[in-house]
């Protein structure tokens, strides 16, 4: 149910702006302003009204994803898991949209409170088993390119690795010190 | 392996094969990316070589890559399932091609949109006559909308398309320097064609935008042909491989039919056919986007990847202290974490409007166009939301991992580059959300009316009639 209510501020959020947008579109309309002056002056809450209309679209999606009837084909195990990156996302999403939220949700400071404590809990969660979830998005070494992300974890070794390739290291001696670095030291400034 | 990572891999409570067949779709579909990426992957360069190459030997590297996977990919097609398109050129051009290419794909507008267009704006005809072609890389396109003065305005799109019904042809013309097209991936020096977005005119009256197939190079010589301005725009922030081109035209004569006429045409005696519905000249861009939107999912998850790693072994603490993983720090969970969610609500929502154009495509076909607005509207959120989320989250990631992260052989650079080069492609961000609040516009005044709203926009009408928002729990 709380999952829900999350998603659910986020589209009473999107059904407010967009409202306010239309009523202020309107009424512009009204004060004698042309289509596209009308449609400009109201661009910022346009996009405000897009942008959540699009965060509840994928939270939305996720929720369903995550309770819906394909749970019953994965493991209890896994069905955790994707819970816990499911409150994760919506706890955050709400936070991160919490002004808007709150023009239309009337929260008190101990409910946001609570949701900043659900933060916290749920961060610990996720961490215990973060390596292995990223382990199966199943990007190998060489989709990764990276010395600092490889599976085997030998990122100092890969990083030295890594500048030893540099060119500059091919010769003990760069080009620039003779044609620059050497006159302009000796020319006793 | 690294101690810490043996440690926290022991440590999960659950099964990551089980996870990685339900992140891709089911276990076959895993098991065939796990296929793909081994045979691409097979004896490919070193990518930290590009970063010490010139542009011009980055691009040719490029090309070279491009070529290579796309022999390999229709290979492996073949062998599964000559004629489908599960392997060749749907991966190719997403997830699989971009994470292979760090420099970018220069033939990726191709295989996205140039074959797409031919096959889904043209008539049969034109399908028989250049899409095959294309399809088996005899000739090379690209989409050549944008322009060095007009994005995503498409109205305001000044190349113009004057019909010479004395000759049967169509006259296009770049009129200003600010007409020139610019941007189109491969456009530079890869294409030898191009799909060209222009204003149509007949006897001087606009009939608004549509698509031209236009040669801009001779295709033994690869020269540019008579009236053809074209070349590399330069170096940009990342990609350097795309060869994103501009092209200016000189009243160039192409024959009628020559215009992509599935939609709208143009008949010899100079009628004009109107398209049943305007937004289907818009419906190549909606796949794109939905392909936009999974590509930058994948590019948060390898940076998300990486930065978790390096996370876990990456050790940090107060002098005379035992050493703690970074990721036991909240402040390094709270930058890292929620971008593992973050994937994970991508890759379904992207899924989502992924399904929802198929179900569409299959109703245009049948002459259904009633959710085209819907998914106009989902697939410009979903691309602006998602290639704005990626491109901050990768740069978090970025800094998540300390000064190491800057360097290139992390490739956080590299990602960055081609993540955040989708905030403006396909439509820049803030124009998108402007044209689905014009949407929401139009809903809400369904929703005083009391008229049925689209399905993904209902929960307007519903919650519209809400006095308040119920008991917070």
């Amino acid at each position: 149910g709380s999952w829900q209510q999350l998603v659910e501020a986020l589209q009473y959020a999107a059904t407010n702006k967009t409202r306010l947008a239309h009523q202020h579109y309107t009424t512009r309309l009204g004060a004698g302003r042309t289509q596209p002056q009308a449609l400009n002056e109201t661009g910022i809450e346009l996009t405000q009204a897009a942008e959540l209309h699009g965060r509840a679209f994928v939270t939305y999606t996720f929720l369903q994803e995550v309770t819906g009837k394909a749970a019953a084909k994965r493991s209890a195990n896994l069905n955790r898991v994707l819970e816990q990156l499911l409150e994760l996302y919506l706890v955050h999403t709400v936070q991160r949209h919490m002004a808007d939220i709150l023009r239309f949700v009337p929260l008190s400071e101990q409910q946001i409170d609570d949701l900043q404590t659900r933060l916290e809990l749920v961060l610990k969660q996720v961490r215990l088993n973060a390596v292995a979830i990223v382990d199966g998005f199943d990007l190998e070494d060489r989709e990764l390119s990276s010395v600092l992300g490889s599976y085997d974890g030998n990122v100092y070794e890969r990083i030295l690795a890594s500048a030893k390739k540099s060119p500059m290291n091919k010769r003990p001696v760069p080009v620039a010190f003779e044609r620059y670095l050497k006159p302009f030291m000796r020319a006793k400034l | 392996v690294n101690p810490d990572l043996v440690k926290e891999r022991q440590n999960a409570t659950f099964d990551v094969d089980e996870f990685a067949s339900w992140f891709y779709g089911d276990t076959a579909l895993m098991g065939m990316k796990r296929l793909i990426t081994e045979e691409l992957y097979r004896g490919l360069d070193d990518p930290l070589d590009l970063e010490y190459m010139s542009y011009e030997d980055v691009y040719t590297a490029g090309v070279k890559q491009a070529v290579e996977s796309t022999v390999r990919m229709r290979n492996m097609q073949e062998k599964i399932n000559p004629g489908g398109t599960e392997i060749y050129p749907t991966l190719l051009s997403g997830l699989v091609g971009n994470a292979m290419m760090p420099a970018g794909n220069p033939m990726a507008v191709h295989l996205l949109m140039f074959t797409k267009a031919l096959k889904g704006q043209g008539t049969s005809e034109q399908y028989e006559r250049w899409g095959k072609r294309a399809d088996n890389f005899e000739i090379i396109g690209t989409y050549a909308q944008t322009e060095l003065g007009h994005g995503t305005y498409l109205r305001g799109l000044q190349t113009r398309a004057d019909y010479d019904r004395r000759t049967d042809e169509f006259v296009l013309h770049t009129p200003h320097i600010s007409a020139y097209k610019w941007w189109p991936g491969g456009l530079g020096h890869t294409v030898n064609y191009c799909i060209v977005v222009a204003q149509l005119y007949i006897d001087g009256e606009s009939k608004g935008i549509h698509l031209f197939l236009v040669q801009v190079r001779d295709e033994e010589t690869h020269r540019p042909l008579p009236g053809i301005d074209i070349g590399d725009i330069g170096k940009k922030i990342g990609m350097p491989g795309v060869n994103n081109g501009y092209l200016g035209l000189n009243k160039v004569r192409i024959p009628r039919i020559q215009m992509l006429m599935r939609n709208a045409q143009v008949l010899e005696d100079g009628s004009y056919v109107k398209s049943p519905v305007s937004q289907l000249n818009y419906f190549p861009m909606v796949y794109v986007r939905a392909a936009v939107a999974f590509g930058n999912t994948f590019f948060l998850a390898q940076a998300v990847t990486i930065a978790t790693r390096y996370s876990a072994v990456r050790r940090q603490s107060p002098i005379n202290e035992p050493e703690p993983q970074v990721l036991d720090h909240i402040t390094q969970q709270m930058k890292v974490l929620p971008e593992i969610a973050s994937v994970v609500a991508y890759r379904l929502a992207a899924g989502q409007v992924w399904s929802l154009y198929h179900r569409t495509a299959k109703d245009v076909n049948a002459g259904d166009y009633s959710r085209l607005p819907e998914l106009h509207a989902l697939s410009c959120t979903l691309k602006a939301a998602c290639s704005y989320d990626s491109t901050y989250a990768i740069e978090r990631m970025r800094q998540s991992c300390g000064g190491h992260g800057y360097l290139a052989a992390a490739n956080l650079g590299n990602i960055f580059g081609l993540a955040s080069a989708a905030c403006t492609y396909e439509g820049e961000n803030s124009v998108l959300y402007l044209q689905v609040g014009k949407i929401l516009l139009k809903a809400w005044g369904d929703v005083l009316a009391k008229r049925q709203l689209m399905p993904t926009m209902s929960y307007l009408g519903e919650l519209a009639a809400w006095k308040q928002f119920p008991q917070w729990t």
